[in-house]
């Protein structure tokens, strides 16, 4: 995945969006409808939520427009570019655009809702029979008031339910006449129509008056495509005109002839060669829900993705069952943390296992900022009578417990842990107290932490002490207090409320950063005075107990570390 | 068998897709997805900074990255996409 220069996000989580107006492709119904999943397909893995505005400025600024609809990135006619839309910000930031010159769909051709009749708006059921004739788009057959229909199940003359196909001559949207259909022939501009125009419009929607008067009543709306409609070309919204004669011969069909890419297209007079009106002939269309879902990512933050079966693959292609890619996932993720259920609770001991000093004397053990000679840890103490240690991390495939000079290790062999072992027996050069530590997936180094001092062990050769200036974390830094390694040459480094992202080969920080932890990582105390790696799970510990996140940064278990990492 | 009928191509007044040649789809794709500048380059120097961009959108569209404008290439670039540039610019 990528993110927009800088992560753009919202700094907020309840977002909000507007629907600015509507395509004349499908009911207005299914547009909210598909909008409204295409949210959810975030806020299911995100704490964001979505809230719909129906005036005033949203977040979220959503508009149809073609060509050039009124910013500097015109679209470009049916196929190509489909939609797009701005990262998070002010103004049209964050704002999704839809190029209505694509026949927008739910993937998997014509979407028609029916209105009135006696089927409670189902939509129409392709191919149904009525009369013993087999129709595949909505019709006027048996009807004298030339309003087209459809059933809503398979066959009409067995269960008669059917309902009104999108029609001017039933309804508009948007305007100013409340959805009221179009009357004809109506007066524009002295001028008399008998159909839906686009004259007068630079936007080339369709549009009629609900009076017989505009000059005189100005009330309009816009005219919804009929199924049967083409799209694009010089004559939208018209339907196909059968036959037709294009270079003097007939079709009773649409056809490719004439056209370099294959498209199908038809006439909408019943000769292509003296009126030249023509338009592409409806198919299956492109999804908006899935559209939307990749354009909301976008509004979101997310740039595209290289991975071909991401949602934010910059190309389209329909899936049938959606659901998100773990690459997505991580992405939004990494914006805006995991969908953060119940805060996890640590367990509340009912009694203290062991006296514990900690809790009851904080000054028992204070942090020294710089190392000082170390309260002598008894070494026949085991491990277990320690509830809190300077840091704990993965060295060699095995977890180390370091606590003032000394540290335990627990194998995934066996259950029990040992040592203790001293610290400056193996790694002479390093602190009593080491703050973090971490090794290199790369290279086997290993990095100690301690105060704002770091030092490099390779084999027995060691670097250091060098400042972590060094490495660019700023010199406000006490101390880091956790590093995770993420993917080859990555390593997190963690600071109180915040991280840095190292690059291990370069010796830098990366640019972007610091983030906070508790909008990455959400779920997790942010003041964890111990972050590590072990087994594929990410632990952030704070006394003495640990918050386990999986890889899609769900926090999935609260323990104990004596428990359950040290199996005391 | 009857000669294959030689397909006529016909301008379509209001058609916004142009018939262009692949080399003018290439270029004007490369530059409108953040993968070419849109400063012009002259002769040889345009030649490597047009095989540069290809090698990048190919690599991005998990194409095989021959720096060529071969037809897999030529097809992606005919894909419905989204409009929003895929180099951070």
């Amino acid at each position: 995945y990528q993110t927009f220069e800088g992560d753009l996000k919202w700094d907020h989580k309840d977002v909000t969006y507007r629907i600015l107006n509507y395509s004349p492709d499908m009911d207005s119904a299914l547009t909210d409808d598909a909008f409204a999943r295409a949210f959810k397909v975030w806020s299911d893995v995100t704490p964001l939520t979505f809230t719909r505005l129906f005036d005033g400025t949203a977040d979220i600024m959503i508009s149809f427009g073609k060509a050039d609809h009124g910013d500097p990135y015109p679209f470009d006619g049916k196929d190509g570019l489909l939609a797009h839309a701005y990262p998070p910000g002010e103004g049209v930031q964050g704002d999704a655009h839809f190029d209505d010159d694509e026949y927008w769909t739910l993937g998997t051709g014509p979407v028609v809702k029916t209105r009135y009749g006696n089927a409670d708006g189902a939509m129409c059921h392709f191919p149904f029979t009525f009369e013993g004739k087999t129709y595949s788009s909505c019709t006027t057959d048996g009807r004298t008031d030339n309003l087209p229909w459809c059933a809503t199940t398979a066959d009409y003359s067995k269960d008669k339910k059917f309902g009104f196909c999108p029609s001017e001559l039933l309804y508009t949207f948007g305007g100013n006449a409340d959805g009221a259909p179009c009357v004809f022939p109506f007066t524009f501009l002295g001028e008399e129509y008998d159909s839906c125009t686009t004259e007068g419009r630079r936007d080339g929607y369709r549009w009629c008056a609900t009076t017989d008067n505009f000059d005189k009543d100005i009330k309009y709306g816009f005219c919804p495509s009929r199924d049967t409609a083409v799209i694009g070309g010089n004559s939208e919204g018209e339907p196909c005109h059968f036959p037709f004669v294009f270079l003097g011969k007939t079709y009773d069909s649409c056809t490719s002839e004439g056209r370099g890419d294959g498209k199908l297209w038809c006439s909408t007079t019943d000769n292509y060669d003296d009126h030249k009106k023509w338009g592409f002939c409806p198919d299956q269309g492109y999804s908006l829900f899935l559209v939307a879902a990749h354009e909301f990512g976008h509004a979101l933050g997310l740039d595209h993705s290289n991975i071909r079966d991401a949602l934010m693959y910059p190309m389209y292609s329909y899936v049938e069952d959606f659901s998100l890619h773990e690459d997505d996932i991580q992405g939004i993720q990494y914006l805006y943390g995991p969908k953060t259920g119940p805060d996890p609770k640590p367990p509340q001991p009912t009694t203290v296992p062991y006296p514990d000093p900690d809790i009851t004397d904080p000054t028992n053990d204070p942090r020294p900022t710089e190392p000082t000679t170390t309260t002598p840890v008894d070494p026949a103490n085991d491990a277990c009578k320690l509830t809190k240690f300077d840091t704990i991390t993965v060295i060699e495939g095995e977890l180390h417990f370091f606590k003032d000079g000394h540290y335990w290790k627990m194998s995934n062999r066996n259950d029990g842990n040992q040592g203790p072992f001293s610290v400056s027996e193996r790694w002479p050069a390093v602190p009593a107290v080491i703050d973090s530590a971490f090794e290199d997936i790369l290279t086997k180094k290993i990095y100690f932490f301690s105060g704002n001092r770091f030092w490099v062990y390779t084999g027995q050769s060691v670097l250091g002490p060098r400042s972590i200036e060094k490495l660019g974390l700023p010199n406000t830094i006490q101390k880091v207090e956790g590093a995770l390694q993420r993917g080859k040459g990555k390593v997190l480094l963690f600071s109180g409320e915040n991280f840095w992202r190292l690059d291990v080969k370069a010796q830098t920080i990366d640019k972007g950063y610091p983030k906070y932890t508790d909008v990455v990582f959400g779920g997790v105390p942010n003041d964890a005075h111990d972050v590590f790696q072990y087994n594929g799970h990410i632990y952030f510990c704070r006394d003495r107990f640990y918050w386990r996140m999986n890889s899609r940064k769900q926090v999935d278990r609260v323990g104990y570390v004596k428990y359950d990492l040290l199996k005391c | 068998w009857s000669l294959p009928l030689k397909s006529v191509f016909v301008t379509f007044p209001g058609d916004i897709m142009k018939n262009m040649t692949d080399g003018e789809l290439a270029e004007g794709y490369l530059k409108k997805f953040g993968y070419m500048d849109t400063l012009q380059r002259s002769g040889f120097q345009s030649m490597v900074s047009t095989s540069k961009a290809l090698k990048r959108m190919q690599r991005q569209m998990g194409l095989e990255e021959t720096g060529e404008l071969d037809k897999s290439t030529i097809e992606a670039m005919k894909k419905p996409r989204c409009g929003v540039p895929d180099v951070a610019n």
